[in-house]
This record gives structure tokens, C-alpha cells and sequence, in this order.
């Protein structure tokens, strides 16, 4: 049995200019889960390493650098999972919170449900003490850029293909 | 979406996934990420699996489970998961990428898409890509 680590920084298009960001940030985030486990951390502190990483780069769909909604605002989902217990956790439509994944970990570890939504995550997290974030720090130039093009009549067809990916 | 898998030294498997969602979305719309069995599985039975790509189809057929039910039929990592985003593509027409282990540290990076950023650690060898085939 040998220990790994392997992430996806997400399906679909990705833009030439973004494609050698994307390759280099999932190696780094590779790379940093596989030294949690080199240094005796479980499978799960591995895979919350290496997904806080991915939210923390604006490159990718999470945490920093989500797409917008339809009104112009972040609304995060993440998820946890252990395979020796079975134990999970999950948030969804969370905002003004920098790492989802990390907030997830939580609902699995303090408390007996497996999801969280919305203002009831929000608060969860507030008891936690997990820091508040302004919402805008979690938005980029470019979800900005694609969120306007995208509200477009007649938006191009590969952004709209692109947005279809979650 | 982001998302891994891994497997540590005493062989327990765990996925984590995280998303802002999809380009444009209505507020309020949840896919599959925070969903057990649809954006991410794992049980030291069978591995672990991280999912990305249309939400809505990957819910219809619990991409997560499915490409995990495959590794319990005796498939191996790489043709549960080739199995599993071929049927979530010709059942309700969807694409998208997974990344799974077994409990034995046997790992595939696999999508159906155009491109997934994706990489691997193990045995001190880094190996990644973006595109089918690499």
C-alpha cells in the first residue's frame, strides 16, 4: 500500500493563458497533501491541505476566484469525506468564508448532521470562530469579467459551455 | 471545483471537494458537490473518489458511488472511472472528471471533458496534466 495524493483543479475549458497557472497551482497543492502524509497526517488532513490550497489560488472555481451568481454574488459549496468511518460533512451556498472545505471538516467533526446551508452555515461558522471575510476578496477581475460577458445576449457559446461545468 | 483524494500511511481513504458553484447560477442553486455519493465518496471498503463537471448529471447518477459500486465489481480504478463518466454521458448526457483511489494506493485522474487540471503525489514522483491522454 503506498500513501497518495491526487487533486483536479476542475473539468472543462480552460483558457490558454490560464492552462500552465492551473497545471502548476494542482502540483503545488499535490505536492503540499502529500507531505502531510509523509509527515503522518491522515487521509483527510491530506486532501483538506491540499483543497484549502486550491480555494486559496484565484485560478480556480473555489473559495477565491468562484464564479458569480446570476446576481452578482459568491455562494460556495464544499464537501468532506472520511472512508474509516464513514463520517462526512458538507456546507452549501456559504459566503464570506475563505476555505468551504476547512468549514465542512468542521460540521463533520462538531457536529451530528452532514449538511449545513446558507445562514445557518454562516452562523455555524461565526460559533467556530472562523473568520468573516468581505465578500469581496473573494471575487476576481476575472469571474467578474465572466459573470458581465455571460449576462450578454448571444454570450459566447465556449463561455457558456464553461459555466455548464460546476 | 477542486477537489482530491487521498490515501495515507495505514490505508484509510478521504475526499474533499469545494466549488463556487456555476458561471451565472441562480442564487440558491446547490449541484453536486456537497452531496454525499455525488461530489465525493470514500470508504476504506472500495477508495475514494472527487468529482467536477455539471452538477445536475452528476447528481442523476451519484458519479462518486457509481465510479466506486465499479472497484467493488472487480474493475480497477481506471476503468470504474472511464465506466462511470461514459454512463453519466450516454444515460443524461453530461460531462465532467473524476479523481479516485483504492485503499491500496492505486489512483487514476480520468474526465470526459475537454481539459482537467489534475495532479498526483506518491512515492516522492509528481505526475500531472491537463489534457486527455497526458
Amino acid at each position: 500500500m503506498l500513501p497518495v495524493v491526487v487533486v483536479h483543479g476542475g473539468a472543462g475549458h480552460i483558457p490558454k493563458e490560464r492552462s500552465e497557472k492551473s497545471t502548476s497551482a494542482v502540483s503545488s497543492a499535490a505536492r503540499s497533501g502529500y507531505l502531510v502524509l509523509q509527515g503522518g497526517g491522515s487521509s483527510m488532513d491530506a486532501v483538506v491541505e491540499a483543497v484549502s490550497q486550491l480555494e486559496n489560488n484565484p485560478a480556480f472555481n473555489a473559495g477565491c476566484g468562484s464564479v458569480l451568481n446570476a446576481k452578482g454574488e459568491v455562494e460556495m459549496d464544499a464537501l468532506v469525506m472520511d472512508g474509516k468511518t464513514l463520517g462526512s460533512g458538507a456546507v452549501s451556498a456559504v459566503r464570506n468564508v475563505a476555505n468551504p472545505v476547512e468549514l465542512a471538516r468542521m460540521v463533520m467533526d462538531k457536529t451530528s448532521h452532514a449538511c449545513l446551508t446558507a445562514e445557518g452555515a454562516s452562523i455555524f461558522a461565526r460559533s467556530m470562530g472562523v473568520p468573516e471575510v468581505p465578500h469581496e476578496s473573494l471575487i476576481t477581475e476575472y469571474s467578474r469579467m465572466r459573470w458581465r460577458k455571460n449576462l450578454l445576449p448571444g454570450a459566447d457559446p465556449v463561455e457558456c459551455q464553461m459555466g455548464k461545468m460546476g | 471545483t477542486v477537489g482530491a483524494v487521498a490515501v495515507d500511511m495505514e490505508g484509510n481513504v478521504a475526499c474533499a471537494t469545494s466549488t463556487g458553484g456555476m458561471l451565472n447560477k441562480m442564487e440558491g442553486r446547490v449541484g453536486d458537490t456537497p452531496c454525499i455519493g455525488s461530489g465525493g465518496y470514500a470508504d476504506n471498503h472500495s477508495g475514494a473518489v472527487s468529482t467536477t463537471g455539471h452538477g445536475e448529471t452528476i447528481m442523476k447518477v451519484t458519479l462518486a458511488r457509481l465510479v466506486l459500486f465499479y472497484i467493488e465489481q472487480g474493475h480497477s480504478v481506471e476503468a470504474a472511472s472511464d465506466m462511470g463518466l461514459a454512463y453519466m454521458k450516454s444515460r443524461v448526457g453530461g460531462l465532467g472528471g473524476v479523481v479516485t483511489v483504492d485503499p491500496r494506493g492505486n489512483w487514476a485522474a480520468r474526465f470526459s471533458s475537454l481539459q482537467m487540471a489534475w495532479a498526483a503525489a506518491q512515492k516522492d514522483t509528481l505526475h500531472y496534466g491537463l489534457y486527455v491522454g497526458e
